[in-house]
């Protein structure tokens, strides 16, 4: 039997944001360590790796493996109708035919219990090795959603290139062109808004622009997302969880 | 106009 309380509503509200763009159906895997959930969206370009770690709910209790076939617009329907700050419990049979969603108002006595149908889903796995990376970039969150936006919108794609002084993000459109260079700095106060390039060798990545907008609706999960890219290889880009990780890996696009 | 790659080239489907 799976029980997860979580303390608020709102982590599971913004894993659901962040995902339900990207893929429609998946499998959430739970087992005595967390919640686990890996999917390709349709074109095969983007996959979501999250794993929702034990010490993320308030209470956590799973006896044996459990997978929950989760469509995620019916989910992101049920999941809105509790409040951020609501105690939010998932509760699931051993081989389920439905999960139990209930919300617990913290002030007063209100409790709303939601069940939510599960499916059958065949999903593809794909293994992902632990890769070596040639530049690693940790920035501000929201400072990468609004280059994401704004170059956007000149361009299908969108251009990475790293080199030990800079990291510039570039698009070649039909009317214009754009790009933000940004610069490795340390802020003491705000760490969180210190933006840390690593790189043992440059790097020139072009991306599908708006793979990379579905990527930046994991923004509100934390303060900083981690872009790791090696040359033609798939870009990974990660958001913390307080215990796991909301991970994004985009297959680049190459010159023919 | 660069081609976009699938994943499955990079990762094998288990």
């Amino acid at each position: 039997m799976l029980e997860g309380k979580f303390e608020e509503s709102s982590l599971m509200k913004k894993v659901v944001d962040a995902i339900k763009d990207s893929v429609k159906l998946c499998n959430f895997n739970c087992t005595e360590h967390g919640v686990t959930v890996q999917a390709v969206d349709d074109s095969r370009v983007l996959l979501i790796s999250l794993l929702i770690g034990e010490a993320s709910f308030e209470e956590y209790r799973c006896d044996r493996n459990i997978t929950l076939g989760i469509d995620l617009e019916s989910f992101n329907k049920i999941i809105k109708n509790g409040n951020s700050s609501d105690f939010l419990t998932l509760i699931a049979e051993d081989s389920p035919d439905n999960v139990l969603i209930i919300f617990e108002d913290k002030k007063k006595d209100r409790v709303s219990e939601y069940s939510l149908k599960l499916m059958d889903l065949d999903s593809d796995f794909l293994q992902i090795d632990d890769m070596e990376f040639d530049a690693t970039i940790t920035m501000p969150s929201s400072e990468f959603a609004k280059i994401t936006r704004d170059l956007k919108t000149l361009s299908e794609s969108l251009q990475i290139i790293v080199t030990k002084e800079n990291v510039k993000f570039s698009s070649d459109g039909d009317f214009g062109t754009g790009n933000v260079v940004l610069k490795g700095f340390v802020d003491m106060d705000k760490p969180d808004e210190s933006i840390k390039i690593d790189m043992a060798r440059p790097i020139n990545l072009t991306f599908g622009a708006k793979y990379i907008a579905d990527i930046v609706k994991g923004t509100s999960l934390s303060e900083s997302v981690t872009i790791k890219l090696a040359d033609k290889s798939p870009a990974l880009f990660e958001y913390k969880l307080p215990s796991g990780f909301l991970r994004f890996y985009l297959a680049p696009k190459f010159d023919e | 106009t660069p081609i976009q790659n699938d994943l499955t080239e990079f990762y094998n489907i288990i």
